[in-house]
């Protein structure tokens, strides 16, 4: 699974997933990434969202959402929100898995417990940086 | 605080060091730099998030690399079945494709689904009809085909015969083997 979320210049926020899905699958098999909510979400008033990992735990857990959903009525920021449904609910379940998110003030987290995920973010003013293992 | 940037996952999993090599490593880094420099580049330039967030998963949809367009996993039939969803911050509109087998960058139906449509999410022959209709070229089979992810699912098929004979011995339940 690939995803990207961005902050423009005008301070709109987006998501985006794709994925050829899970090996040996059957027919028909749907995961987390086209269910909106779940592996995408992407709301101005909080973040943008794009996860990847066991399909059905992510969409069970409503990942991206919950994550927005986190900031928008508790007050908790982006980190914290994000740290909470990776390491919280979503483990707990037994999914596995990460997610990459922006919120509009440019603040990101790439939280996932797994031994690794391909990932990397470009910030204005930042260096590119891009990593694969927990490191 | 910066004003504007981009975050990427390509991802995740038990993804072992040693069973990487430098060379394949390399190759993660550089498909990784690439996604996010081509959407980085449509920020800077004062280009729209929800552009940057397309042109950067057309980069790695684009690359063998990444289970995603190009470098899709095989499903039991041994066909590939992509899934892709946009998002539009601004707007909270959202378009999705899923089960498509034909499209070379499923996230481009995806977002004409949102700008073009009415609905949310097309699926299966609908979306790739959907496509074929709004003039989008549909790639053959072999497009998809990667030997690395053959052998992943031969793999794969050879531990789920296995485990069904270690689960008719009574050796296994049910409950120990998810099968997508």
């Amino acid at each position: 699974t690939v995803g990207a979320v961005a902050l423009d210049q005008s301070g709109n926020l987006a998501a985006a997933t794709s994925t050829g899905g899970m090996t040996n699958s059957r027919h028909g098999r749907i995961g987390d990434s086209p269910l909106v909510g779940a592996g995408t979400y992407a709301n101005n008033q909080t973040c943008a969202v794009s996860a990847t990992g066991h399909g059905e735990f992510i969409i069970r857990a409503v990942l991206g959402h919950d994550l927005s959903a986190l900031m928008q009525y508790c007050g908790m920021s982006l980190r914290d929100a994000a740290e909470k449904v990776i390491f919280g609910r979503f483990k707990e379940l037994g999914g596995t898995g990460g997610l990459v998110a922006i919120d509009r003030q440019g603040n990101i987290a790439l939280p996932f417990n797994t031994p690794g995920m391909y990932r990397g973010h470009y910030l204005q003013a930042q260096k590119l940086e891009t990593a694969i293992y927990r490191e | 605080m910066p004003t504007f940037g981009i975050v990427i996952h390509g991802g995740a999993g038990a993804i072992s060091k040693s069973a990487m090599t430098r060379e394949l490593e390399r190759s993660y880094h550089d498909g990784l730099r690439e996604a996010l420099t081509a959407g980085y580049e449509i920020l800077e330039s004062g280009g729209t998030a929800v552009d940057a967030v397309q042109k950067a998963v057309n980069v790695m949809e684009d690359s063998p690399l990444f289970n995603a367009g190009r470098g899709a996993v095989f499903t039991h039939a041994g066909r590939n079945e992509m899934d892709a969803a946009i998002m539009d911050g601004a707007t909270l509109k959202a378009g999705a494709v899923a089960g498509v087998q034909h499209i070379k960058n499923p996230i481009n139906i995806a977002r004409m689904v949102m700008e073009k449509t009415p609905h949310v999410l097309l699926a299966h022959d609908g979306a790739e009809e959907f496509a074929r209709l709004n003039g989008f070229e549909l790639m053959p089979d072999e497009y998809f085909f990667t030997e690395s992810r053959w052998q992943q699912l031969q793999k794969a098929i050879e531990l789920e015969k296995n485990w069904k004979e270690r689960s008719r011995s009574g050796s296994e339940s049910d409950s120990e083997q998810k099968f997508g």
